[in-house]
């Protein structure tokens, strides 16, 4: 999290703030209900009141306003900019202000009008833009649902006001540590020469041209996707990813989700007790996708689409040295890499053996 | 998808100093695409300081705005 330059903050813990004008976009009662219920947020996890007013000056003006409107801070029409807040401060310091030209819902769809009150209100309180991806305070717009804040948010205010002392709250999961020593991933998958490795709501980008990987929330990139994925394969020949979760299965070609999905994972032939897959691996040289659940393994032949039989089989017995159960799985040049907890095993296909054993998060550099 | 500039601590780092010394209000940006307004604030600064005027957070700018500022009101407060 980041506090505003030189930590600017209201001087008592009695905030007022009062509504201006309204939105078309939304019923009165629902935009009142999102400016409450944004302050709420925050009053839960601080020694913060807000007291509404109906006339006068408040600590926090809040306003819709296109375009030019009067601060030298104009808005930039639908999307870009959606709204902005000043540091904590006389005069124009607090005020919020929110571009009429978004479309403001109450809903998942457009801008769920409570997530970006909630936002701005935590630059009208002091905070500053975060770098954790996932935080409210990160500086995209993404959806979702229940209590915004994560822990970092959490941490931010409390650095300013403290906690609040009757209150406890469950904050957001926070977004995982790239170089925490027992970091594990969910899945991997290669995605057009690139590395995708997924992490609890997560996922990290592995670009050969990017010096750093890049952490982003799933839903900010796939919002058709379910919040967390269990296994992911790429098969290079069809240009498709496949995404696991539960029983079903996504389909992405590059960034794009492939129509006619989400599909059942007993389409590929899979007996219907398995109800969830832990890791899925392409062999090129093959024509192979290995599916792995629990301690056992399936091979699906993707050029006649059908499962093999013979299967399943034992992961210890086939695959000797990576133990009994898989994370996640990735192939190159004749290479397997199986990630189980927070170890990566790098497996010869060909000789079929353990070649070496890393942490799992070398992949990102750690 | 686009390959992402490795400025992102950079960025949050001009966006400090923009809202420190240029009034620039701390901001949620959409889904889908970028906004203008930091390359509004970063042609007002350029101009200032007669650099070349771009809009972009070039190597020139972002050294300026580490130089110590001396006798300059700061706006934000």
């Amino acid at each position: 999290y980041n506090v505003s330059p030189r930590k600017l903050k209201w001087p008592n813990n009695n905030l007022t703030f009062r509504i201006e004008n309204f939105t078309p976009d939304m019923k009165k009662a629902d935009v009142e209900r999102a400016i409450r219920q944004a302050f709420n947020v925050w009053a839960s996890v601080t020694p913060l009141t807000f007291k509404r007013l109906h006339s006068g000056i408040a600590d926090i003006m809040i306003s819709f306003a296109a375009r030019d409107h009067g601060d030298f801070n104009s808005f930039d029409g639908p999307n870009g900019l959606l709204a902005h807040a000043y540091a904590p401060g006389k005069g124009i310091g607090g005020d919020t202000h929110f571009d009429e030209d978004e479309n403001w819902t109450k809903e998942s769809n457009d801008y769920n009008l409570f997530l970006v009150a909630t936002h701005e209100f935590g630059h009208a309180l002091g905070l500053e833009h975060s770098r954790e991806a996932g935080s409210l305070m990160f500086p995209t717009y993404s959806y979702s649902p229940g209590f915004p804040l994560s822990e970092d948010d959490i941490d931010g205010i409390q650095e300013l006001y403290g906690p609040n002392p009757n209150r406890k709250v469950k904050p957001k999961p926070d977004a995982p540590k790239k170089c925490d020593p027992m970091l594990s991933f969910d899945a991997i998958t290669e995605l057009r020469g690139e590395t995708i490795l997924f992490k609890d709501r997560f996922y990290w980008r592995i670009h050969p041209q990017m010096p750093e990987p890049e952490l982003t929330l799933i839903r900010s990139t796939w919002p058709a996707l379910p919040k967390e994925v269990d296994a992911a394969y790429e098969n290079s020949d069809k240009d498709m990813v496949v995404i696991f979760s539960g029983i079903k299965m996504w389909a992405l070609s590059g960034y794009d989700m492939v129509e006619g999905y989400p599909k059942y994972i007993h389409k590929l032939g899979l007996p219907k007790k398995v109800r969830e897959i832990d890791a899925a691996v392409h062999i090129p040289e093959t024509g192979k996708t290995l599916l792995f659940t629990d301690e056992q393994y399936w091979s699906y032949d993707e050029r006649t689409s059908t499962m093999d039989v013979g299967f399943p089989r034992a992961i210890e017995l086939d695959f000797p040295g990576i133990g009994k159960e898989v994370d996640a799985a990735v192939y190159d040049s004749g290479t397997l890499y199986f990630f189980h907890d927070y170890m990566r095993f790098e497996y010869s296909y060909r000789s079929r053996k353990v070649i070496s054993i890393v942490r799992a998060n070398s992949i990102l550099n750690c | 998808v686009p390959i992402p500039g490795d400025e992102t601590d950079e960025r949050l780092q001009a966006e400090k100093y923009l809202s420190r010394f240029y009034n620039l209000p701390a901001g949620l940006l959409g889904a889908r695409k970028s906004s203008d307004v930091l390359q509004t604030k970063l042609k007002e600064m350029q101009a200032f300081f007669n650099l070349k005027v771009t809009g972009k957070l070039d190597a020139e700018t972002f050294d300026t705005m580490k130089l110590p500022r001396c006798g300059v009101p700061d706006v934000g407060e």
